[in-house]
């Protein structure tokens, strides 16, 4: 090996400048990349914990988050609220039912001076009957007037946007179980409904909380008798809520909140309604259910077009919605209304307490973003309601089947 | 505007009463079980 070594000629040779620049321009390049995206998800999980989100998208998507959109949906509801001249209504209404296919024949009041100013013509109601009920008692109704976007069933947890976008339904929905109606954090009483005798019969067969069923019976006291403390009374047995909350431990880590029980012959679907600026837009209740609790997201107000769904993967995630929670005779169900820029703000008919669109609840969910920061929380970046009901058996709101829920309205 | 629904519904009696991009109306069956 030493001859080896001996013999062999070493001859140096200077590097090529070319080859030297290559060499020292990849390592920085790679050196840049791997900085920048250490920095991109650092920021990533700053603005999960903040609740802000990154929008990716051409550049048209880019200019309009830069657009102060919860600002100017208020200015367009402000401008929407201006009286218009008497004369100047019906040729003012007729030439907005033109562009936007509004048949007027159908409009509650004949007579459109009665709509002071577009945002109440935007708001108006129908003559009765003019929008029958589905004969079939097992049928899920239509919400309100639209085009059906998408629907299907959840699968891995994911709803399909438009073809080809998903989003999780947890960022839909929040990310966590809401809390069981029998341990209300903050109860609100809404307006009293009377309570649907289909409701009820469901409900004495078993009654579910966020995928977790649980006989009747465990309502009920030792002696077979229904517990009925006062709707004010917040003392509800121990041996309940522990169970409750202990069965909702339980599941937790296994399977998301609004996942069926692994032993239920259920599924989730979903479906999409989209609602045009000409259509009618209240919204109803598409079967008989109870509303247990609410959450308000104080988003964005991106435009929800069918284009810009398409454009803006999860775009129903990103702007101002209200999720109601509850169930039905199957089980899980929750009715989402999502805002828009053109809409501004969404009404409950029960929570009259619900301000959507507000600088006061823009205001309160940068406060709770900053409390959860102080306290090394991430903000869940929503606020939550729960709904009592005189029945303690419903634990919530009762709706029934077709019947107004809320609206859209504008500003 | 837009409302989205998601409900539990059995996995072997639900059936679907629309097409994609078809208008409804309120009221209207969405499906059924």
């Amino acid at each position: 090996l030493r001859t080896a070594l001996n013999r062999t000629r070493i001859q140096w040779y200077t590097i090529p400048v070319g080859v030297g620049i290559a060499f020292l321009g990849s390592v920085q390049f790679y050196r840049v990349n791997a900085r920048e995206k250490a920095l991109r998800e650092e920021g990533e999980v700053e603005d999960a914990r903040r609740g802000r989100h990154r929008l990716s998208g051409p550049w048209q998507v880019q200019i309009m988050s830069t657009l102060p959109l919860k600002a100017l949906s208020r200015l367009w509801g402000r401008f929407n609220e201006l009286t218009i001249p008497y004369y100047l209504r019906v040729p003012g209404f007729k030439l907005y039912s033109y562009i936007f296919g509004v048949n007027l024949s159908e409009v509650a009041e004949a007579d459109l001076h009665t709509y002071p100013n577009l945002a109440s013509f935007f708001y108006r109601t129908l003559k009765p009957g003019s929008r029958p009920l589905d004969p079939n008692p097992n049928a899920v109704l239509s919400p309100a007037d639209g085009r059906v976007i998408q629907f299907g069933t959840i699968e891995a947890g994911e709803i399909e946007q438009v073809k080809g976008v998903t989003y999780s339904l947890s960022a839909l929905l929040g990310s966590r179980a809401p809390t069981p109606p029998s341990t209300p954090t903050h109860s609100r009483s809404p307006s009293p409904e009377p309570a649907n005798p289909d409701v009820v019969a469901a409900d004495e067969e078993f009654a579910r909380v966020n995928g977790i069923s649980y006989s009747l019976p465990n309502l009920l006291t030792g002696d077979g008798k229904k517990a009925s403390p006062p709707a004010s009374d917040q003392s509800i047995p121990s041996s309940l809520t522990s169970e409750v909350e202990v069965s909702a431990d339980l599941a937790r880590p296994t399977s998301p909140w609004w996942a069926p029980a692994a032993s239920t012959k259920t599924t989730l679907y979903y479906a999409v309604v989209y609602l045009a600026p000409g259509d009618y837009h209240r919204f109803h209740s598409p079967v008989a259910w109870v509303v247990q609790s609410r959450r308000h997201f104080a988003g964005e107000l991106f435009s929800v077009s069918p284009w810009l769904q398409r454009t803006l993967p999860g775009l129903f995630t990103l702007n101002e919605r209200v999720v109601l929670l509850g169930r039905w005779r199957w089980g899980f169900f929750s009715y989402t209304p999502v805002g828009a820029t053109n809409v501004g703000s969404i009404v409950l008919n029960f929570d009259r307490e619900l301000r959507t669109n507000s600088l006061l609840t823009d205001t309160a969910a940068d406060k709770a973003a900053a409390e959860a920061r102080e306290r090394g929380e991430a903000y869940a970046g929503f606020s939550e309601a729960q709904y009592a009901s005189a029945s303690e058996v419903l634990g919530g709101n009762a709706l029934r089947r077709g019947e107004e829920m809320g609206g859209f309205r504008l500003g | 505007s837009t409302i989205v629904l998601v409900f539990e519904a059995p996995k072997d009696g639900w059936k679907w009463e629309v097409k994609r991009g078809e208008r409804v109306k309120v009221g209207q069956a969405l499906g059924e079980v």
